[in-house]
C-alpha cells in the first residue's frame, strides 16, 4: 500500500506545489513510484510536470464520472492532473455522506505506486480535508514572514480534528521553511520562532530561495533536470532523503 | 458614495494583502477616509492593521448577525475585520436568493468613507464574487513568474461575466507587477509577457523586492510609518498616485 503525504498550508504561495513536484520528482529519480495528485484548481503542479488539460483528472475520477487513470509522466513518476473544475466541488458535494472519504476511497485501487504525494489549493475546504483524510501524514512548507506564520495554528487544528474523527492515522511529517535567506534578519527571527514552536517537527533541512526553482516550472522540467547543480535540486533531495528517514522509522 | 476596489487573485503569495493595506495607508496619508473589508479567512488585513478579534466582522455583518460597524485604526483610515469564520460562509450561503449582492447590501449605509478597498482570499469563490459585485473596480497583483501568470485569464473570465451579469460599472484597474526584481531574467522575461498581454492595463508602477514590506505586518505599522524611505514606502506611495489618476479619469 502507498504512503500519502499532503503538501499542505492555507496560506498562500508559501511553495506547495514547488514542494511537491520537486519531492516527488527527486523520489522518482531513486527508483521510487510516485504518483502526484493535484488536487488544486489552479492546475499548476499539473503545468509544472506539462500536463495542461485531461478528460481523467482528479475532479472527474471524485465525482464518479470515470474511473481512476494516471498519467506516465516521466520514469517512475505519475500524475493524477487537476481541472478547474475542482472549483466547484466544495458546493457540490458538501451534502454528500461521507463527503471527505471520497479521494481516499478514489486512490484504495492504486496498486502501482509506492509513494502519492497530493498538492493542495490554499484554503482548508472540502478537497484539502478530503487530502488530510486519505493521508498517512502531511507536510506544512511555511516562508519565514509573519503572515506565512500566522495561519499555522489553525491548520495543525483542522488536522487534528481529522485525525480525531476521520483519519487515526494522520499525523504531522513536518514543517518546511522556504525560500530562506540567511542574510536577511527577518528570516533568522521567523525560523527561530518556528523552531521553538515546532521543535524537531521542523525538517533540518531549509530550502533557500532560488531562482532556478521559480524558473524551472515554464520547461516543464523538473528542478534536477533544469539545474541540477542549483542550490534548489540540493536542497529538495537533502530534504527527500529527511522525508524517506521518517518514513522508515 | 465611496469608490470600491477590490484587491484578487486566486493565485496565492502575490501581494493581495500587502498592496491593499498600503495603499489603504497611503491614500489616508493623503487625507482620503479609506476603509480596509478584510473578506479573508486568514485575517491578514486585519492583524496587519494591529486587529486580532472583533465582534463585528465582515462574516457577523454577511450574515446578518449585527449592523456595519468598522474601526477607526489610525487617522482616515478604518476597517472592517474579517473572522475565522469566513471559510464556512460559501457553504452556508450558497443557496441564499441573490447572495453575490451580500457585500454590497452590507457597505450600502457607510457615508463616512471616501474608498473602500477589499482584500480577498486566493480563491475565485462566493466571497471574491461579492467582492466583485459591489466593486467599482479590482486591481489584480501577480508575481513575475510563470505561476502567478498563469492564472490571471480565468480571473479576467469569472470578472467579465460578473461584469455582465451582476456588476455592468465592473472594470479591471490594472495589473500590478510586485516584488519585482531588475536584475532577475525571469522578472525581466515574465515582466515582458504580462505587458504584451495587459497593454497599458499594467500599471507603469512597479513594486520592487523590499524586505521591510514583509517586516511591516508584525510591527502593526504601515509601511510609511515602518521604514518611510524604502523602495516599499516608494513604490506604493507612486501607486496610490497612479490609481488616484485613474479614479479621477
Ligand atoms: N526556493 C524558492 N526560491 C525562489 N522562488 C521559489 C522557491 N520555491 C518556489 N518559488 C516560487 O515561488 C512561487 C510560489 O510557489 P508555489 O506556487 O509553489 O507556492 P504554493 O504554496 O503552491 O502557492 P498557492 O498557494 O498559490 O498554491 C512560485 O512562483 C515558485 O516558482
Ligand atoms: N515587495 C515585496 N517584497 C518582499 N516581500 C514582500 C513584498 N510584498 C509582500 N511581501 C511579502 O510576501 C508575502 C506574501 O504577500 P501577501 O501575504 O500580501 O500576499 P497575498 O496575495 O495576500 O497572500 P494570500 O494569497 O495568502 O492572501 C508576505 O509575507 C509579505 O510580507
Ligand atoms: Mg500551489
Ligand atoms: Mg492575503
Amino acid at each position: 500500500k502507498a504512503k500519502i503525504i499532503s503538501f499542505i498550508n492555507q496560506k498562500g504561495g508559501v511553495t506547495k506545489t514547488t514542494s511537491c513536484i520537486s519531492v516527488a520528482s527527486a523520489m522518482a529519480r531513486k527508483g521510487l513510484k510516485v504518483l502526484v495528485c493535484d488536487l488544486d484548481q489552479q492546475c499548476n503542479a499539473s503545468a509544472s510536470l506539462g500536463v495542461l488539460e485531461a478528460e481523467i483528472n482528479a475532479y472527474s475520477v471524485l465525482k464518479g464520472q470515470c474511473d481512476l487513470d494516471i498519467i506516465n509522466v516521466t520514469d517512475n513518476l505519475y500524475l493524477l492532473p487537476a481541472s478547474n473544475d475542482l472549483a466547484a466541488f466544495d458546493l457540490e458535494m458538501s451534502s454528500e455522506p461521507g463527503t471527505e472519504f471520497l479521494l481516499k476511497e478514489a486512490l484504495q485501487p492504486l496498486k502501482q505506486v509506492d509513494v502519492i504525494l497530493i498538492d493542495c489549493s490554499p484554503s482548508l475546504g472540502l478537497l484539502t480535508l478530503n487530502a488530510l483524510t486519505a493521508s498517512d501524514s502531511y507536510i506544512c512548507p511555511v516562508l519565514p514572514n509573519h503572515l506565512s506564520v500566522a495561519g499555522m495554528s489553525k491548520l495543525v487544528e483542522i488536522a487534528d480534528k481529522v485525525q480525531r474523527r476521520l483519519n487515526p492515522r494522520l499525523s504531522l511529517l513536518g514543517v518546511l521553511l522556504s525560500q530562506f535567506n540567511s542574510r536577511k534578519i527577518l528570516h533568522q527571527d521567523t525560523a527561530s520562532v518556528i523552531k521553538a514552536h515546532f521543535g524537531d517537527k521542523l525538517f533540518r533541512t531549509v530550502i533557500r530561495e532560488n531562482i532556478s526553482l521559480a524558473e524551472a516550472p515554464s520547461s516543464g522540467k523538473s528542478i534536477f533536470d533544469y539545474a541540477p547543480q542549483s542550490n534548489g535540486a540540493i536542497d529538495y533531495m537533502n530534504l527527500t532523503n529527511e522525508i524517506l528517514e521518517k518514513l522508515l522509522q
